[in-house]
C-alpha cells in the first residue's frame, strides 16, 4: 500500500528554484499494476525515486506499508528498501565488475535473514524468465542494452519484494521481449501479490495497467481506473 | 555512402566463441534514412558500432565515403569519426562534469579546422530544436533520462556530419518528443543531405524509414526498400 500526500519536490540551482513536482497525490493499493505516464521531463523518475525511498520530498508525506518514509534517515531508508522494495533504474545501474548472475544475486546477499538454500534456483529461474540465462557469466559491458535492462528487472524481482518500482523497464526492448517482461511481472503480481508501479512511454505497455496516472510538468493531470471495464 | 561486405564479428570468451554478426552485408546510399530492427541481442548495436568506427570487424570490409575503415588504427579511426560521423549512443555517454551546453559543444572543439564564430548559435539552435534549451546549464545527473537522450542527439548533429549513427535514439521519449527528434533528423537529411542509420524498437519510428534492415541472431533476414511506395 502506497500513499503520497501533498508531495512537492523542488531543486535549488543558485537563485533558481525548479519545481519538479507540485502537490502530487497518489494512492496505490496492494497488489495493483500502476502505470505513470507523461512527457519526457514531466517528473516520472522523480516520483518513482520518492516511492523507492531513493530520494526525499521537499515537503509532503509518503506512506509505504504503514511506514512514513519521508523522515527516515539514509540508513533507515536503505534498510527499508532492502526489506520491501525492488527498483529497476532508467539507466539500469548494473555493477560493472560483477557478472550478470552476481548482479542479480547481490540484493539477496544484502538481506541478512534469508537462508540461502534456494537462492541459486531462484536466480537462474529469473534469468531464464527474462531471457538472459545464456549471458549469466558475462559482465554488463559484454551484453546488449536490452539484455542489461532485463538483468536490472531480474535483480529487482529476486528478493520477492512487496513493491516493485520500475522506471521505463521496457524502453530498450522489442515488442515480444517487452511482453515477456510484462507477463513475468503479472505472474508475480498474481502469485505473490506484488505491487507494481512503473513508468513507460509505450502505449501497449500502458494498456496492461489497471491504474494510470498522467503527469505533466510536475503535476498529476489524471488518474484512470480501468478495472471496472 | 556506406558498404558492409561479408562482415563477421566474433567475441572470444575463454574457449567459447560468440558469433555476434555472421556474413552481414549492407549498402546505404548517401542521404538515405535507414533503420535497423530486430530483437534485443540480435546485433544492432554491434553493426552500428562498426559503421561508427568505434569497433573493428573480425573479418570483412567496411567502406564509408570511399574510405576502407576496417584496417585503420585507433588514431586514424578517431580522426575519421571526428571529421565525418555523429554517434548517438544507446546509453547516451554524456560527460558528467560538463554542462548540457558544453557536452554539445565538445565535438566542435575536437575538429581543428572549423572557425568558431557560429558555434554558439548552432549549439543553442540544436538545443532548442530537441527541446532541452532550458536545461543548458545543468549537468547530466540533473536532467531526466529523455532529456539526456536528446542532448546526445544534439551532440551527434552539431558538427553537421555526413553520416549520423543513432542507437535507439528515441527509446526514452514519449510519442510527441520522439517525433520532434525524427522531424529534426529528416530536416537535416533534406537540407544537408545527411545520411541517417538508426536502430529502433518503435514501430512508428520504423515507419519513417526509407530502408529497413531486419537483423536476427546476428544475420540479416530482410532488406525492405519503401521508396517505391
Ligand atoms: N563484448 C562482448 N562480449 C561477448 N558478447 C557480446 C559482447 N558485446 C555484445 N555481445 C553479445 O552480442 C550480441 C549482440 O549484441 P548487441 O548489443 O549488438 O545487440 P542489440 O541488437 O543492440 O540488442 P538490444 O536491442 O538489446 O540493444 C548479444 O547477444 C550480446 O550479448
Ligand atoms: N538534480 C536535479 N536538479 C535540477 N533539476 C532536476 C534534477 N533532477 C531532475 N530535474 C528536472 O526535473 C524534471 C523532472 O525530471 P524527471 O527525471 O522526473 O522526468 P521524467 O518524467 O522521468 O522524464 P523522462 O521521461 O525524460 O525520463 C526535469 O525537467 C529535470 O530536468
Ligand atoms: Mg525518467
Ligand atoms: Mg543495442
Amino acid at each position: 500500500f502506497v500513499k503520497l500526500n501533498n508531495i512537492y519536490k523542488t531543486y535549488k540551482m543558485g537563485d533558481v528554484s525548479i519545481k519538479a513536482l507540485k502537490n502530487v497525490e497518489m494512492e496505490i493499493e496492494a497488489g495493483s499494476f500502476v502505470s505513470i505516464v507523461g512527457p519526457s521531463g514531466s517528473g516520472k523518475s522523480t516520483v518513482l525515486n520518492l516511492i523507492g525511498c531513493l530520494d526525499q520530498p521537499t515537503s509532503g508525506s509518503i506512506l509505504i506499508e504503514n511506514q512514513q518514509v519521508q523522515d527516515l534517515n539514509k540508513k533507515q531508508r536503505a534498510d527499508f528498501r532492502g526489506q520491501n522494495l525492488g527498483f529497476v533504474f532508467q539507466n539500469f545501474n548494473l555493477i560493472p565488475v560483477l557478472s550478470v548472475y552476481e548482479n542479480v544475486e547481490y540484493p539477496l546477499l544484502m538481506i541478512k535473514n534469508e537462508d540461502s538454500k534456494n537462492h541459486r534456483e531462484r536466480i537462474l529461474s529469473l534469468l531464464d524468465a527474462v531471457g538472459v540465462i545464456d549471458q549469466k557469466d558475462k559482465r554488463p559491458h559484454q551484453i546488449s542494452g536490452g539484455q542489461m535492462q532485463r538483468v536490472a528487472v531480474a535483480r529487482a524481482l529476486v528478493t520477492q519484494p512487496k513493491i516493485v518500482i520500475a522506471d521505463e523497464p521496457t524502453a530498450n526492448l522489442d515488442h515480444d521481449t517487452a511482453f515477456k517482461i510484462i507477463d513475468l511481472m503479472k505472474r508475480m503480481k498474481d502469485q505473490e501479490k506484488t505491487t507494481f508501479v512503473f513508468s513507460t512511454h509505450d502505449p501497449k505497455i500502458i494498456g496492461e495497467a489497471e491504474i494510470i496516472y498522467t503527469l505533466e510538468d510536475g503535476t498529476i493531470q489524471n488518474r484512470e481506473d480501468r478495472r471496472d471495464n
